[in-house]
């Protein structure tokens, strides 16, 4: 491995980073999670904490851009170079840019995610039958609005499963419009537009206008690109226009005539001859993780590594199932130290209660020995919770069996002991909520869940009882919405529980990020609390409010422990 | 049926990366990526023959370290990457 010259570095542990725009190739979601897990590559084998701001300038800025897009290195279209970063610094230094004339995906061809229709935001399946026909792109078939959709199972004449795919009749990005889909004919500088256009732009994004004028409402959006949009050339953006003619011949299909790289192109429209309009045909494209993966290296200090097989390895590979390279784990770690240490353990309480819990009212004959919680363990140096929640209307912090709490004065108290409030709890739970119609406590460790109503106790019980599946290793958060439901969490997954049936509604899992876009896909813990959702990611957490808008990412720490 | 289709090449507008020989993409890689323009560290231009800077981008690559534009050369020189240059200044 290589570092670059003097060994440049973050000196701090906790690096920010933010995406300051994303590519029309994938869904905003799809892209944050690649660059999530990124990241997660580098911290997983280092002592670094990334947390991802949303305005602001974070020490990582992540940008799409194509062409000469700002800095003295431009792009080069499509293929060839593909982004680069900048060494740790002040400025532009540590920031990422990736070359939007490539063709951006998971690295195995379009990776679509749908929008709408029954299929909860699933990624297309290629190829799909419909009608007895095999479709390998999205398509308009069978529709009168002209929306193109597709399956997510390989069969939608047995499964009807289906989802409308990205367009710019569904919704547009960025802009001013919050996703609203374009308005066809618009009117922009007195000219009538009726698809998405580049005109007014250098830098070669397609846009539209959300109302009929734009040169008087000045709303605008820009348009995702359809899978069967072509890439670079001149028309990035538009799909191909069969038959198109080319050098006086007719072509229905992908060509590499006229080049002498093999690479498949096509018309944009009828006749390349006359008009000169013309893009790459979608490939299998790169991985956006992986070459993101590869330049965060960059931006945390590593330069090029001259194994074939390193990660920081100049040339793009893709590989289905990646891992760290030794050589990029040894210059991350000379970097910046490894936390394969042993974490730091507190003090184990000694207490002893009944090993054997049982759906019973503790008696006071059951001895339950205490001792003194250690006041010096400082809730403030606790960067991971294993469950906050509110409990009559005092927000607790459970760690390793002991909680505090923010009392209603707003006075941090605590250490408790968890054992001595609610003695048939394991040491470490996952999630806990309160039923606000009957105030009953809900605790879940691992694959049981226990109900507290004062101090009798119902538990444990395995969550299988609620209708949770039996794979499902823990329930990692908990909300109550409205009255007598609550969404349970883990990860990518989320449930309605009924409380009053004591099952869990039809129609569920739903997805995590189809629901609650741009929260971490790993948070290990969420709860509602003064009307707005939390999402938890080791110290930091991200504020959801009720018109699902991540409305700021703070320090749980600071915000919530007033430490 | 086999009788070679006589190809034509034509310049596409805004395609970058143009039809060019292996001699002008290996003279534009080696710069791009620092092969080539090498400063000592006295300031001075380092003397930097195109063999050099081969050998020097083939050990680099982990290629044959044969100082000439072989294919497995050219092959790598046209395979996607990162722009972040191999050798700095």
């Amino acid at each position: 491995y290589q570092t670059f010259t003097g060994d440049l570095k973050w000196d701090s542990k906790d690096v920010s980073y933010r995406v300051v725009n994303y590519s029309p190739d994938m869904d905003a979601s799809v892209i944050d999670d690649a660059f999530a897990r990124a990241f997660k590559v580098w911290s997983d084998v280092t002592p670094l904490k990334f947390t991802r701001l949303f305005d602001g300038t974070a020490d990582i800025m992540i940008s799409f851009g194509v062409g000469d897009h700002g800095d003295p290195y431009p792009f080069d279209g499509k293929d060839g170079l593909l982004a680069h970063a900048y060494p740790p610094g002040k400025g532009i230094q540590g920031d990422a840019h990736f070359d939007d004339d490539e063709y951006w995906t998971l690295g195995t061809g379009p990776a679509i995610k749908t929008y709408y229709g029954n299929a909860e935001g699933a990624l297309c399946h290629f190829p799909f039958l419909f009608e007895g026909k095999s479709y390998s792109s999205c398509t308009t078939e069978g529709r009168t609005d002209d929306l193109p959709w597709c399956a997510t199972t390989k069969d939608y004449d047995k499964d009807k499963i289906f989802g409308f795919c990205p367009s710019e009749l569904l919704f547009t990005f960025g802009g001013n419009s919050d996703g609203a889909p374009c308005s066809f004919p618009f009117v922009f500088l007195g000219v009538k537009y009726d698809k998405c256009t580049t005109e007014g732009r250098n830098d070669g994004y397609r846009w539209c206008a959300t109302t009929g004028n734009f040169d008087t409402d000045k709303k605008y959006g820009f348009c995702p690109n359809r899978d069967t949009a072509v890439i670079g050339g001149n028309s990035a953006g538009d799909p191909c226009q069969f038959p198109f003619t080319f050098l006086g011949n007719q072509y229905s299909a992908c060509t590499s005539e006229g080049r002498d790289d093999g690479r498949l192109w096509c018309a944009t429209t009828s006749n390349y001859d006359t008009d000169k309009k013309w893009g790459f045909c979608p490939d299998k494209g790169y991985s956006l993780f992986l070459v993101a993966a590869h330049e965060f290296g960059h931006a945390l200090g590593l330069d090029h590594s001259n194994i074939k097989d390193a990660l920081m390895y100049p040339m793009y590979k893709y590989i289905k199932d990646f891992s760290l390279n030794r050589d990029d784990i040894d210059g991350i770690q000379y970097l910046y130290g490894s936390n394969t240490g042993p974490n730091p353990t507190p003090p184990e309480p000694q207490f002893t209660t009944s090993s054997s819990i049982l759906p019973t009212k503790p008696t006071p004959s059951e001895k339950t020995t205490t001792v003194h919680v250690d006041p010096s363990q400082d809730v403030c140096q606790i960067n991971e919770f294993d469950t906050i929640t509110e409990i009559q209307k005092e927000l607790h912090f459970f760690k390793d069996g002991h909680y505090w709490k923010n009392s209603k004065k707003g006075e941090r108290e605590g250490p408790f002991l968890t054992s001595k409030k609610w003695p048939a709890l394991p040491k470490v739970i996952n999630t806990a909520f309160e039923d606000q119609q009957t105030q009953k406590i809900y605790f879940f460790a691992g694959k049981q869940f226990w109900v507290y109503t004062g101090t009798e106790v119902l538990g444990p019980r395995k969550i299988e009882k609620l209708g949770l599946p039996s794979s499902l290793d823990k329930v990692e958060g908990a909300t109550q919405r409205g009255k007598g439901k609550v969404l349970l969490f883990n990860g990518e997954n989320f449930w309605r529980l009924d409380l009053k049936a004591q099952t869990i509604d039809k129609g569920y899992p739903q997805f995590t990020d189809a629901v609650f876009g741009g929260v971490p896909p790993d948070s290990h813990d969420v709860f509602l609390y003064k009307g707005s959702f939390y999402f938890c990611r080791e110290n930091f957490y991200w504020r959801m409010n009720a018109k699902r808008q991540v409305d700021r990412v703070g320090y749980v720490r600071y915000d919530l422990l007033k430490c | 049926w086999c009788v070679p289709l006589k190809s034509v090449y034509v310049a596409f507008p805004h395609d970058v990366i143009k039809n060019m020989t292996d001699v002008q993409l290996a003279a534009e890689y080696l710069k791009r990526y620092g092969y080539t323009d090498v400063l000592q560290k006295s300031g001075l231009p380092e003397d930097m023959s195109n063999s050099k800077a081969l050998r020097k981008l083939q050990r680099q690559l982990g290629l044959d370290e044969t100082g000439s534009l072989d294919k497995a050369t050219v092959d790598a020189m046209k395979q996607p990457r990162c722009g972040v240059p191999d050798i700095r200044n």
